[in-house]
């Protein structure tokens, strides 16, 4: 609540101020440069021209009444940090960064930032992960080492029991269930038939993950 | 198997292209900036410097004898668009392209990517999803509307029984389970007890999310 400010209107910065604005969030977005600008005053609840090194044009564009602040600048260093440490002054409590490099986003934790997002390497990694592994298509970190994984269900698959999968030669690893479509099926029984394209719903710690994916 | 290319050593590429180098993959790398091969070609089996819209530079490198390229040039369209068909040409059966627009997207696609990957939309979509709903720490898209979500139990909902969330009350929501640190905690049971900070795993569709995020 209390409304979010983003400075810096590229692709990532642009992105974020529209999804939350079309979730109904009240959204102020600052650029210095006109067309950036224009191209999403309309979406959002306000959009102003103004240059985020500069901590008056902030004060005066009614950053510090937001309770967010998202910093979408990524190439130019300098404007990062003074736009981050200028919303720090203001007041603002939650501020995000979009940084390039490890190095930026130990500096900008340093100055303030609440938390810096690596869109680049996030993605990079993830889609590294898909490469090696086709039917991995998506999953979560949850945090110490376990993950669940969206693992789809092969054509040479067709047909098995989910017992042959032998997800209990594995130290941690179990099936939440499948997705087949639009219908939801539990994988209690070891009797459960897959079918090619069922989307498992795989629990596990990283390094069964790799087993498994290598038996598999 | 059979080897990557990586074509574009931004910030993108490098990570796919150490990422895949780490995990023992054959990784071969290719920037026209000498300082971007340099950075990397300790950790790749090789590493080239050449300009990707030139066919035959891409053929001497040996390009096409591998099975996959990616392409990490996001700001050049043309750059991109040539290096995309030239991996074509050389016969690479699995082509993927970061790109930074939905123009480009949907160009690269019809010129040949296999799949098209847009980092800063990704992410910034994720941020505004994360922004909104701070319980909400994680997701996947299963396709067909359905989500995956990972739902961080609040201070508040220490001590809840699982049926005071309600969840019969929406179409199609469901909990699959939860982590409590490392310990997988099922919920089959609507008489389970949350703690603060279990991570629940829930499976619906968006709408039903919404609805869910706001009445919690
Ligand atoms: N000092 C500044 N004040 C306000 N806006 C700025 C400033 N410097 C850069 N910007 C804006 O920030 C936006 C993002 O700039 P940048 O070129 O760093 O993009 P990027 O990190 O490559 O972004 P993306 O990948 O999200 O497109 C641009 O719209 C730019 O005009
Ligand atoms: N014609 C080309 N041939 C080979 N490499 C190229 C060519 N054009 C650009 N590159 C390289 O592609 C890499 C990515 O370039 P670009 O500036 O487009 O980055 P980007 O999309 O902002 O990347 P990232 O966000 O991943 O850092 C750079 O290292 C650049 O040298």
């Amino acid at each position: 609540g209390e409304g979010f400010v983003i400075i810096g209107l590229g692709t990532f910065g642009t992105t974020v101020a529209t999804e939350l604005a079309r979730a109904g969030e009240h959204v102020l977005g600052i650029d210095r440069h006109e067309r950036h600008v224009a191209r999403v005053a309309d979406e959002l609840s306000e959009a102003i021209i103004a240059d985020a090194r500069d901590e008056d044009a902030l004060r005066e564009a009614g950053v510090g009444a937001y309770a967010t602040v998202i910093v979408g600048i990524g190439e130019d260093l300098e404007a990062s940090l003074l736009a981050t440490m200028n919303a720090r002054l203001l007041g603002v409590k939650r501020v995000w960064v979009k940084a390039k490099t490890r190095t930026h986003h130990r500096i900008l934790l340093k100055i303030g930032a609440d938390r810096v997002i690596l869109p680049e390497q996030e993605i990079g990694r993830h889609a590294a992960q898909v490469l090696r592994n086709p039917q991995v298509r998506d999953y979560v970190s949850l945090g110490n080492g376990f993950h669940v994984v969206e693992y789809v269900a092969s054509e040479d698959m067709d047909g098995w029991t989910l017992d042959r999968l032998k997800l209990d030669d594995y130290q941690d690893l179990r099936a939440l269930g499948l997705m087949r479509g639009t219908e939801f099926v539990p994988c209690t029984s070891p009797e459960t038939e897959l079918k090619a394209e069922d989307k498992l719903l795989l629990l596990g710690r990283r390094e069964d993950f790799r087993r498994f994916g290598d038996v598999l």
